[in-house]
């Protein structure tokens, strides 16, 4: 294992063990901004942690950051732990984040979905879903991305437990989701929510379940164009944004929509590169490239999220 | 361990609410086992699937007798797979 973050390669997929002990790392060589907590236990049981970037406070108003939630997408793990070392690197001569940070703490998740990441790593490399297994079903897996509670089990998500898109027996049947959804409503404060996939580059924002806009729809318009531009400009990325209903299709029981109906405003979804050339299998020296360009886009959106309390 | 030798990834870009209609109907097909990368959306919209081997002659076949045009974006998916597992090895020594 590495010695440090710094000879840490962020340029490389890595494995489970690896990323966990990579959090470790950076909560020893930072420990008075990063701490690690433990949010929940996944279906076989491994520790679902999250980062806490902070400067102190209690309870303070919070940024959420997650990725990996569907494990085959390995370019989003890979870029949270760019994010993470970002976050250390920079949080005091970077200004834009050292005021997010003086207002705000980040939390961040990097590998949302374990028991799928580890099932990617070792059985199959295209495993979507989290590995439950409901009496009633002869297939393994819930799509985390629709067992929220909105517009749960609505069209736009699969009663087959065989779909890749299984919205599972209930909302928040997968402890994965569970973990979220109660650290969210324990906290309490949390202001900017952010759930990154991959791929077909785009921002998205509320609703996906419904074609009734969000009340705060030409906000996050108007914060997705500037988030985008801000992508973009670094290696000509290229972008769309909008509502997830009328940009992809309808998708019912996800993540920000429930987030959004949880009054958290500023609740977006990403998905990261490829264009259309490798999909999921995106070369690793796309890693870093992509992790940057996503860094300007988060920026805008969180430094906006600190200049604009609600 | 789940292999993909054979499995090719082919790009379809519906022209129009008949193909996309068609495309749409591909997904109830679970004899094929398809697995779509990249969900049908709209006309206009690629979308990306992955086909087992046994499936891939009937699919090209039934996507050229309805005139749906293809390409494949990725002509053999363990190759790349194996690439990844490779660099990752590479990088662990």
């Amino acid at each position: 294992l590495p010695l440090s973050t710094n000879t840490f390669n962020y340029a490389t997929y890595h494995s489970l063990d690896e990323i966990y002990a990579f959090m470790d790392l950076l909560v020893a060589e930072n420990s008075h901004l990063v701490s690690k907590i433990e949010i929940g236990r996944s279906t076989e049981n491994r520790p679902i942690y999250v980062l806490k970037f902070s400067k102190g406070g209690t309870n303070r108003p919070a940024i959420w950051i997650d990725t990996g939630i569907h494990s085959r997408e390995w370019v989003t793990q890979a870029s949270g732990v760019w994010f993470a070392k970002k976050i250390v690197q920079d949080h005091e001569n970077d200004e834009g984040l050292a005021s997010v940070l003086d207002k705000m703490d980040i939390f961040l998740e990097i590998v949302t979905n374990p028991d799928g990441f580890a099932f990617t790593q070792t059985k199959n490399r295209m495993w979507r879903k989290t590995r439950s297994k409901h009496s009633n079903s002869i297939c393994v897996g819930v799509d985390p991305n629709r067992n929220w509670d909105a517009g749960f089990g609505g069209s736009g998500a699969s009663g087959n437990p065989c779909s890749e898109t299984y919205h599972g027996p209930y909302a928040n049947s997968e402890p994965e989701v569970k973990a979220i959804v109660d650290f969210v409503k324990s906290h309490g404060n949390i202001k900017a929510f952010i759930s990154i996939h991959s791929y077909s580059q785009l921002l998205l924002y509320p609703y996906g379940y419904t074609t009734t806009p969000v009340p705060d729809q030409k906000e996050l318009h108007e914060i997705s164009k500037k988030a985008v531009a801000a992508l973009s400009s670094l290696y000509g990325t290229k972008y769309k944004y909008g509502s997830i209903i009328t940009t992809i299709y309808k998708a019912s029981g996800g993540t920000i929509d429930w987030t959004y109906e949880q009054g958290i405003k500023y609740s977006f979804t990403f998905e990261l590169r490829d264009t259309g050339r490798y999909g999921f299998l995106l070369p690793a020296k796309e890693i870093v490239p992509t992790a940057q360009e996503t860094w300007l886009a988060l920026m805008v959106i969180m430094q906006y999220t600190v200049e604009h309390p609600y | 361990t789940e292999t993909f030798v054979g499995h090719q990834v082919l790009r379809i870009v519906p022209t129009n609410d008949e193909d996309l209609q068609k495309v749409q109907e591909l997904q109830d097909l679970e004899e094929l086992q398809l697995d779509f990368w990249l969900a049908p959306r709209g006309v206009g919209h690629p979308v990306d699937v992955r086909v087992p081997f046994p499936s891939l002659q009937p699919l090209k076949a039934h996507l050229e007798s309805n005139g749906i045009s293809y390409s494949i974006m990725i002509e053999d998916v363990q190759a790349l797979v194996d690439d990844e597992q490779m660099e990752m090895l590479r990088e662990r020594r």
